[in-house]
């Protein structure tokens, strides 16, 4: 593409044309986007976050992932909307600028980037990162059973060959380690959203326990005030609650280290579909999957600007 | 390039724990190669397995030994997968 508005957001893109359109967001809004490289994957390839800022230095921040599971590739074709989005309605959507005049955003649109070459290279279905484990003919962790929140408890496997391995360790996985520090050397994140798909739900903590999070009332008003925007576009419904009631239990999972780390917004979205293409959704439907999607994530942007804590 | 000719995705609808522990048991049996798109977790939950060819009549006369309910979520994998190689061709070639 020439421009990121020739570029085609309903159809999916390989990693390059993905990390192309990154460079072209950050050539055309030079005063308002810039890309960090957090880290290298475990095959070496850079892996990129974009930074939304207006300004300040260290101010209140809200993180964004997509594509932690390679194969779900609607989450990364969103990903990209969405940066295109942030662009577009700066200056101009009165909500988004009042939340960039005080807080920054950080969205990392490929976030297992050797995981989503696989799946254009080799095996579209394929979850995990690519770490190769000792002992093991199996490949790859998956990388949201990796985090340090109830790490090798019930809820995740201990078997290489198993799509839901832990890992050796909490925090084996560069793609995981590379967001910990991050995370932890900003320490001033506010909110932290980690996009997956499928089955359509807003998902809180905690995922490895039955233990109710402190905030759980609050983090459940604010997911159903969410998905009732989310639904307000084209009805699409989303069921919401905290990751062990509302699907299994999950352990080693993003947010709920994300959560104990002290991000007291943490959310996990499953995208589109609940059950017709599952990971296969056809690219006529990212657009309009980004689209609505957007209106959740404004709801607890909105929302976290709006209580400081 | 992974092929995915004949995989079919499958919905199992568990009635009771029981069956869903009886789906639980299949996923232990790693020579089936079953992938699950949503994991077995609770009755009312539907759970959905990607299952290779030459597993597929095996799975299915169990879950149906068992009294299981599935439907086929996805007849042939690789039918949709063409289709969205086609869909990514014809956007870069235009």
């Amino acid at each position: 593409a020439h421009s990121t508005d020739t570029f085609s957001y309903a159809t999916y893109h390989t990693l390059d044309e993905i990390y192309e359109f990154m460079d072209l967001l950050v050539a055309e809004n030079p005063n308002l986007v810039s890309k960090i490289q957090i880290g290298n994957s475990y095959e070496g390839r850079p892996i990129n976050v974009l930074k939304f800022s207006t300004g300040g230095t260290n101010r209140p921040a809200i993180w964004i992932d997509t594509g932690i599971h390679s194969r779900e590739w609607v989450t990364q074709a969103s990903g990209v909307w969405f940066a295109k989005k942030i662009t577009d309605d700066y200056g101009q959507d009165e909500q988004l600028t009042a939340i960039l005049d005080s807080m920054d955003i950080f969205l990392e649109i490929v976030t297992n980037p050797d995981g989503f070459a696989y799946t254009h290279s080799k095996n579209r279905l394929w979850r995990k990162t690519r770490s190769i484990t000792a002992g093991s003919s199996c490949v790859g962790v998956d990388p949201n059973r990796n985090w340090d929140a109830g790490f090798g408890e019930a809820g995740a496997s201990s078997n290489p060959c198993s799509e839901t391995y832990r890992g050796k360790f909490a925090n084996s996985e560069v793609e995981v380690k590379s967001i910990v520090d991050f995370v932890t050397n900003h320490g001033n994140i506010k909110a932290f959203i980690s996009i997956h798909s499928y089955s359509q739900l807003l998902l809180y903590p905690y995922g490895y326990t039955t233990t109710r999070v402190a905030h759980q009332s609050e983090l459940d008003q604010l997911a159903k005030a969410a998905v009732e925007n989310l639904a307000s576009l084209y009805g699409t419904k989303y069921k919401y609650g905290s990751i062990i009631t509302t699907i299994y239990q999950a352990s080693g999972g993003t947010i709920d280290w994300t959560y104990n780390s002290g991000i007291k917004y943490s959310y996990t979205f499953e995208l589109r579909d609940t059950g017709l293409y599952g990971f296969l959704l056809p690219a006529k439907q990212i657009v309009p999957t980004a689209q609505e999607t957007w209106l959740g994530l404004m709801t607890i942007m909105d929302y976290t600007l709006k209580h400081p804590y | 390039k992974e092929d995915f000719s004949g995989h079919q995705v499958l919905r199992i609808s568990a009635a009771d724990e029981a069956q869903v522990e009886k789906v639980r048991e299949l996923e232990k049996l790693e020579h089936l190669q079953l992938d699950f798109w949503r994991g077995p977790s609770q009755p009312s939950t539907p759970i959905d397995v990607r299952v290779p060819f030459p597993s597929v009549q095996a799975v299915k006369v169990f879950l149906e030994s068992h009294g299981i309910k599935y439907s086929i979520m996805i007849k042939d994998v690789q039918v949709l997968l063409k289709d969205e190689e086609e869909q990514m061709f014809a956007f870069k070639s235009r």
